[in-house]
């Protein structure tokens, strides 16, 4: 099953 | 700020491409142009614009300004666009409206629409635009487009991978799969139709079909799509508009438990 990874685990906030 | 596009169309079409991934945008102006960027409700597709001085016919911003608009507002406005008349903006020093001004020389016609402006609390995230990736695709945006309709179509998950043989569309649906295989080819007679990858690894990398749909409503920027995929980070969809700029949407992958 697969899960939906969201944006903000990747990139940080300026 | 007053910038002023020759050709209305290309802030409509830039306007249209992501008005319904996200709902609204602030736009930072400065004297390079007008940039933004914005997460979907979801927080799984980010979408960067950037709109450089080239791409204006004139372009004027005294002092950086941020334009904060909700997306189905403006594109309201915008759908008096048409590829004979000019558009500028004009936003004052203390910015609480958006001038449109639409003109047509040729047919002595002028249309002036203002659109409030709103308060958009947002973060801006820190993207390197010249991120590494494993691989990079270039291939025709009207190929692209086709493959995604018609795949997405069968399953809600979309996987795409590539190796040596080429970038590999797939989906599996509960009743039915399907499979694109497209190969790097070079068709002199029209450019457009060129796909090149260039790879340090191969990868294999899922994502939800319905974001795909949503990106694919950029093609008409350009004839031409920018795939960029690492492992496990968000994959880099680019449409390149030809007087610089263009519109960007990194997709967070899904991944297997």
């Amino acid at each position: 099953k697969s899960n939906q990874r969201s944006i903000g685990d990747f990139f940080t906030v300026k | 700020l007053e910038a002023k596009f020759d050709d209305s169309t290309i802030f409509k079409k830039i306007i249209d491409s992501f008005k319904d991934s996200v709902t609204q945008i602030n736009f930072v102006c400065s004297e390079s142009g007008i940039e933004a960027q914005a997460i979907d409700d979801s927080r799984v597709l980010l979408v960067t614009v950037s709109i450089p001085p080239s791409c204006f016919e004139s372009y004027r911003c005294d002092r950086p300004t941020t334009i904060g608009v909700y997306l189905a507002s403006l594109a309201k406005l915008l759908k008096s666009a048409n590829t004979n008349s000019s558009l500028t903006l004009y936003v004052a020093d203390k910015p609480d409206e958006l001038l449109l001004l639409f003109e047509e020389p040729k047919n002595q016609k002028s249309m002036e629409y203002k659109l409030k402006l709103v308060d958009i609390t947002a973060d801006m995230l820190e993207v390197d635009s010249d991120m590494k990736s494993d691989v990079t695709v270039e291939m025709s945006s009207v190929e692209f487009t086709k493959t995604v309709r018609d795949l997405t179509q069968l399953s809600d998950s979309f996987t795409v991978s590539v190796t040596k043989d080429g970038i590999v569309f797939s989906v599996q649906g509960d009743t039915a799969q399907g499979k694109v295989l497209l190969q790097p080819r070079e068709d002199l007679a029209d450019e457009s139709n060129n796909l090149s990858i260039s790879m340090s690894k191969t990868i294999d990398l899922s994502f939800a079909s319905k974001y795909l749909l949503d990106i694919i409503k950029a093609a008409s920027i350009s004839n031409k799509i920018f795939l960029k995929f690492s492992d496990d980070t968000p994959a880099l969809f680019e449409f390149k508009m030809e007087k610089g700029g263009g519109v960007g949407f990194y997709l967070a992958p899904k991944y297997d438990d």
